[in-house]
């Protein structure tokens, strides 16, 4: 990829990405209800709501931790990602720790990921 | 032109199962 990001490719603009019915859209196309529906389509997985608890700088230049309190029992999750790493928002699309950087290498259409967001996350579904 | 499924693009955030 062109992009000078080592993020994969999938989060270019202009990626095509297959729903789980077969329909395919860009990236920056997605919505919501996409990832809902096929969620719901999946035998395996499942989505959680994941809330932003903190946003620190890492150690690593251009990475930040964000920690996220995860489903319904509000489990405690930490990741470091590069801070274009694109998160879906519910109810408002891909944000980051920094939009100018996502769009500037990814061209992807970005808002800010601040404290309080409740991100798409992806989970098994109960199998018992 | 590749395509990509659309859970690449989901975080798996996999909380520790307690029950």
């Amino acid at each position: 990829a062109p992009s000078g990001s080592s993020l994969p490719a999938y989060f270019i603009k202009g990626s095509i990405i297959q729903l789980a019915d077969g329909e395919l859209k860009h990236v920056e196309d997605l919505k919501t209800e996409d990832f809902i529906q096929s969620a719901e389509i999946s035998s395996e997985l499942k989505i959680d709501s994941s809330t932003v608890e903190r946003i620190d700088d890492s150690h690593t230049p251009n990475f930040a931790i964000v920690q996220f309190s995860v489903g319904e029992h509000r489990a405690q999750v930490s990741v470091e990602v590069q801070v274009e790493y694109p998160f879906f928002v519910f109810g408002q699309g891909w944000s980051s720790c920094c939009p100018d950087r996502t769009t500037q290498l990814l061209e992807l259409p970005c808002t800010k990921l601040s404290v309080g967001d409740v991100c798409i996350s992806l989970t098994l579904k109960n199998l018992r | 032109v590749p395509v990509f499924p659309w859970h690449s693009l989901v975080p798996f955030l996999a909380p520790t199962q307690s029950d």
